[in-house]
């Protein structure tokens, strides 16, 4: 299983393709059940959220649970917790270098 | 997925692999 960290932050309001987020999650619910441990969506802007309410709807129930958007800083204390700081990159508050 | 970076950090704390796409202009 892999955890997804989704960064939102450079996004701009004209790249949000709605459709295109949709088949996407519903080719991996489908194709790789299962394979998902959690997916962090980070730095969601204003207007990425009525979207999102939108591509929800399509979603399985199972993957919905899976999503968490981090906007709180307790939900940011949580994140990093989670995911352990010696492999969270320092521009997400861990420890580790960003390497591709 | 056409986004700016996409990373493969290996492994998380309980050993799950951690996927890190940063979107930009060119996202999805």
């Amino acid at each position: 299983k892999l955890i997804g960290i989704l960064d939102l932050a450079n996004i701009g309001y004209r790249n949000i393709d709605a459709r295109a987020l949709i088949t996407g999650f519903q080719f991996l619910q489908a194709y790789y059940p299962e394979r998902l441990a959690k997916f962090y969506i980070l730095s969601m802007p204003w207007f990425f959220v009525s979207a999102w309410k939108m591509i929800s709807l399509f979603l399985e129930k199972a993957t919905l649970e899976k999503v968490v958007i981090v906007s709180s800083q307790d939900e940011r204390k949580t994140f990093i917790k989670e995911i352990g700081e010696e492999t969270l990159p320092e521009e997400y508050g861990g420890r580790a270098k960003l390497i591709a | 997925l056409k986004a700016k970076k996409i990373y493969l950090q290996v492994p998380s704390k309980n050993g799950q692999p951690v996927l890190i796409i940063q979107a930009n202009k060119h996202f999805p």
